[in-house]
């Protein structure tokens, strides 16, 4: 689902 | 940095994350989630804030991390909206520079880095009070950066 890819990908985002 | 797991859980506490079409409306989400944030933090800083008797009472560092964190929670909740708005118009058709959506994300997320930093500094007390959610705010203002990033397709 999208929000599972979508935190997959935004997983270690750093300001 | 994002867990993602903290990323689930946050949109997933929101319903309209699972009617989500793309990741633009999970940045409008996460940006909300934000926005939330930052009023419950501030109100909690804000009445802190009072009970400390204001100038002069004995703990300066708690009173002055409480006025600048309030200055940041204030920043976070005039750019939040107005990003917002900047998030809701962007289509990939307008061939508009990234910069020019992610820029706003950039911005929430100086404000919210702004309490952060001056509270993970401190200690004792004073960190017990402020430290949660300033985290907080800061995490969802990041997740909002990473989505709206997704969003433009920004490596």
């Amino acid at each position: 689902d999208l929000v599972a890819t979508a935190c997959e990908k935004a997983k270690g985002h750093e300001a | 940095a994002l867990t993602k797991e903290f990323c689930e859980t946050t949109l997933r506490s929101d319903n309209r994350s699972a009617a989500a079409n793309d990741t633009r409306e999970l940045a409008l989400v996460a940006m909300d989630l934000a926005s939330t944030a930052a009023a419950s933090a501030s109100a909690k800083a804000r009445s802190a804030l009072r009970s400390s008797g204001g100038r002069g009472s004995k703990d300066r560092d708690t009173e002055y991390s409480l006025r600048y964190c309030l200055m940041d929670y204030g920043t976070v909740a005039v750019v939040l909206p107005a990003c917002r708005a900047v998030v809701e118009e962007y289509s990939p058709r307008d061939f508009q520079a990234p910069f020019d959506y992610l820029e706003c994300a950039g911005r929430v997320m100086d404000a919210a880095g702004d309490c952060w930093q001056r509270v993970s500094y401190e200690d004792g007390a004073l960190k017990r009070a402020l430290w949660n959610d300033a985290v907080d705010v800061a995490n969802r203002a990041n997740l909002g950066q990473a989505l709206v990033e997704q969003m433009v397709d920004f490596p």
